[in-house]
């Protein structure tokens, strides 16, 4: 589903070239759940932008689900991050003027989900979360780990057959971060495919496999279950 | 030297009123080390901004060494916040047009600290987080985990005596994330005073006290090491 090989990101900083991800080739089949890990700058994020298509690679192909990306149209590519691939941003990136129902709502918007549905898999999602009484909230006025939940909720109400996830569970306690662990092991066992990148080694182990990250490249790769 | 007696924070929001602090009273003497624990939304943030002198209480009182805080003016309050009390926000609030080292040092002009000394400071403090290499970078130029190093850097270099910590080691890995508490041990052997909500029970079990907050009230408050 996911065929990266050997990208190479760098970025250009006055006359120096820093090269973020060095030769990193990956393949990730449908209905896997591949955990990320890795020390703090080591790229993951960096990787994750390319594989949502929200970042273009300096050198390597990355091809999704069969077709180049470099040969998608700006159109494809907006409609391939809008409504098949469900993102949860290691900095949530709600958008700051709609409130949690409305960030919620906003990719099925995109899908053209009827309304009267958008708002039951909202509310249904933001309840699941424990954010029932604070959907007309907006992100100002919740707390870090409430606006982690809304964007948790903006990509599950999705239901995406792609999700990627960057440290879901950061800003949640423990009791928290398990039941969101719960709502992507069930999407992933109904066939949906997560890479998800996580500090925390708890959530590490319930993956099917775990990808390591050093310095710009994949150091190691275990598969703990079968898909 | 923090003495909060009956402080109550609402918000309203329509006809409704909504209590996020309910009626809370907290004493912290100099160089105590106090974790903050307890739910998502449960007022951690809330009780903290109220300590730090970045949001004023509904009603209720807030003694700050000595010195009712209703009774200070604006001039005095910017002093205590910029020249006394580090923070460490939950989402790091960096200055976006500053890069990493003039972010870490702005507490210290804010202080009158000279130039040199003010530049030796903030490059050893970010080298002692491993930032070395990254301080010519602006914050959209750094990882969430790199971007958290820097609002600790900018805490610590100060050496203040008053420490505010808002889920300080979220975006970390386990082992930066000992680090961090490391030297957060040292300032507060120091004889600094420290206050630090987290989510991660190892860091939780490092402090010399234990307050637990669940709907805006204190529901317990351990002494695991004394003064
Ligand atoms: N402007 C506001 N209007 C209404 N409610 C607000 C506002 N700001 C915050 N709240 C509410 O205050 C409550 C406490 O928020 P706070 O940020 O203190 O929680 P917290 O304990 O730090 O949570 P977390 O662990 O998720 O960071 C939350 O339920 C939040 O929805
Ligand atoms: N615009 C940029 N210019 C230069 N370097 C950049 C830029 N954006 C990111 N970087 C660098 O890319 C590296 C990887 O960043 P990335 O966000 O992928 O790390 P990460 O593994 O997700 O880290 P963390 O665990 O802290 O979130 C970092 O060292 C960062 O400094
Ligand atoms: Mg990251
Ligand atoms: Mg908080």
């Amino acid at each position: 589903m996911i065929e990266l090989k050997n990208i190479v990101k760098s970025y250009r900083r006055g006359s120096e070239e820093l090269q973020i991800l060095k030769n990193v080739s990956l393949s990730v089949e449908q209905g896997d759940f591949v955990a990320i890990i890795g020390p703090s700058g080591s790229g993951k994020s960096t990787l994750m932008n390319t594989i949502g298509l929200l970042d273009v690679p300096t050198s390597g192909s990355y091809v999704l689900e069969g077709v180049a990306t470099e040969k998608m149209s700006d159109n494809r590519l907006a409609e391939l991050r809008n409504t098949k691939i469900g993102f949860i941003f290691q900095q949530f990136n709600l958008l700051p003027k709609l409130n949690a129902i409305e960030n919620v709502e906003l990719p099925l918007v995109y899908s053209g989900v009827p309304r009267k549905e958008r708002r039951e898999r909202a509310l249904r999602m933001l309840g699941l979360l424990g954010m029932e009484g604070r959907g007309h909230h907006k992100p100002s006025e919740l707390s870090g780990g409430q606006q982690q939940r809304v964007a948790i909720a903006r990509a599950l109400a999705m239901q995406p057959s792609l999700l990627l996830a960057d440290e879901p569970t950061g800003a949640l306690d423990s009791r928290t971060g398990a039941e969101v662990l719960e709502l992507m092991i069930q999407l992933n066992e109904q066939g949906n495919t997560i890479v998800l990148i996580t500090h925390d080694a708890h959530i590490a182990e319930s993956a099917r496999r775990v990808v390591s990250i050093r310095d710009g490249q994949i150091v190691d790769d275990k598969r703990l279950a079968p898909l």
